[in-house]
């Protein structure tokens, strides 16, 4: 069977309301070091990958690999009746057609056991091989949002480049253009604030707004967010999540043809 | 004009 305690409930809601919109069903992949999923949206433009540590659960218990072939839609329902202060476990048995969520209020006073019904999915896997990005841009997620969200207002695509001073996002559409830079930025007093640019090359690439615009919803998991770029290869947009993992999405570039 | 790639174009299926 498989059971993982998470004392930060709310972890769990913020990555459904995450990636809810982007990805219709998925496998979430149990092992024993612990939960992993990969899923493309229906374009195949943008994919998620996430990875929740074995380690960063209270408890976890996995006696053998298990695909749960999850709707994300019905499981953000079942989890926003979870309070924000749960305890979140999920549990699955080997041969069963159901996952079950148990909510445990902070005092121990409410306990809530909602049972879904899993379905079976043909995932396609993507290999992803490590690769040294030639840009990689570290900056606080909420600016990030911001300059994502102003510029969708404006444009369709963005294109980002990033230079040894910093990173720009430039925009245009019928009524005008914008250009966003944010310079690099270590002497700040919290380091959540810090804008890092590790650079190996100049990069500078296209990407759909409406995209990014989407990864953006992740911004509650992390107080950071990490981009990684190379010259003709998706972006990835990570969110670290404390103690347990990541959540990152990967978008292929628009290129000139 | 740009064309949108698809991950298909950068990644293998396994």
């Amino acid at each position: 069977m498989f059971e993982g305690r998470l004392l930060q409930g709310s972890l769990l809601k913020k990555v459904l309301e995450a990636i809810k919109d982007l990805v219709t069903d998925t496998n979430f992949d149990c092992s024993e070091t612990g939960i992993a999923l990969q899923a493309m949206d229906s374009s195949h433009v943008a994919l998620v990958s996430l990875l929740l540590k074995d380690t960063g659960f209270d408890h976890f218990r996995c006696d053998r690999n298990l695909a749960l072939g999850i709707n994300l839609q019905n499981m953000s329902k079942m989890l926003k009746c979870a309070g924000n202060d749960d305890i979140i476990t999920l549990k699955a048995e080997d041969e069963g057609d159901t996952i079950t969520f148990m909510f445990e209020s902070p005092n121990q006073d409410k306990i809530s056991d909602f049972e879904m019904k899993l379905m079976d999915i043909d995932s396609e896997h993507l290999g992803i091989p490590d690769t040294d990005y030639q840009a990689i841009v570290t900056m606080p997620s909420a600016e990030f949002q911001r300059i994502v969200r102003d510029l969708s207002s404006i444009g369709d695509t963005a294109v980002i480049g990033v230079t040894k001073e910093g990173i720009s996002f430039s925009t245009g559409g019928d009524i005008g253009k914008a250009n966003i830079v944010c310079r690099q930025n270590t002497n700040v007093d919290k380091e959540e604030d810090q804008t890092t640019v590790e650079i190996h090359e100049p990069v500078s690439l296209t990407f759909a707004l409406r995209y990014l615009n989407s990864f953006t919803k992740a911004t509650a998991l992390s107080p950071q967010v990490t981009l990684s770029l190379s010259k003709e290869l998706p972006i990835v947009v990570e969110y670290k999540i404390e103690k347990m993992g990541f959540l990152r999405f990967y978008l292929a570039p628009k290129i000139e043809e | 004009m740009s064309s949108q790639k698809s991950l298909g174009d950068f990644f293998q299926l396994r």
